[in-house]
């Protein structure tokens, strides 16, 4: 069974680069 | 085609916290992401309030906009209308609860204007 860290959990949230 | 949601959001996966004890998805409290981030070198926890939600570039995303931390930065997300956020004190929550459910089995509320996710940032390095 797979194990996931409780951080893969959290979305980081990093300023979006315009496209 | 839309990105794949990751396959920790299903029910029963297993979670393994800060400390090393496993939970499941659907068993998490906010004091998990709380402890685990105290206890973490790297990780620092921030609250994200939901400003703002609109539609995405296709049919089944959305954008969302929060304002992070104390700084209140301004940060945009575009992720598919099923994909969960941890809100503070409520638990996961996503602009479309019924497909989160569908598609993952996992209970969510809907995630609104205003609601205070967790987020995490790297903690500055001395």
């Amino acid at each position: 069974v797979p194990v996931f860290p409780w951080h893969s959990l959290v979305p980081f949230l990093a300023p979006t680069q315009s496209d | 085609s839309p990105v794949a949601l990751p396959p920790f959001f299903m029910r029963g996966s297993i979670i393994q916290l800060a400390d090393g004890e496993l939970k499941r998805v659907e068993d998490l409290k906010t004091e998990d992401f709380i402890q685990s981030a105290e206890i973490s070198s790297e990780l620092k926890i921030d609250s994200s309030t939901v400003e703002r939600i609109d539609s995405g570039q296709s049919p089944n995303a959305v954008v969302i906009q929060f304002s992070v931390g104390e700084l209140k930065a301004q940060v945009c997300v575009e992720v598919l209308l099923e994909y969960p956020f941890f809100v503070f004190g409520q638990g996961w929550s996503s602009c479309c609860p019924d497909r989160t459910t569908q598609l993952f089995e996992l209970s969510c509320a809907k995630l609104c204007v205003g609601d205070v996710c967790v987020s995490l940032t790297l903690r500055s390095l001395r």
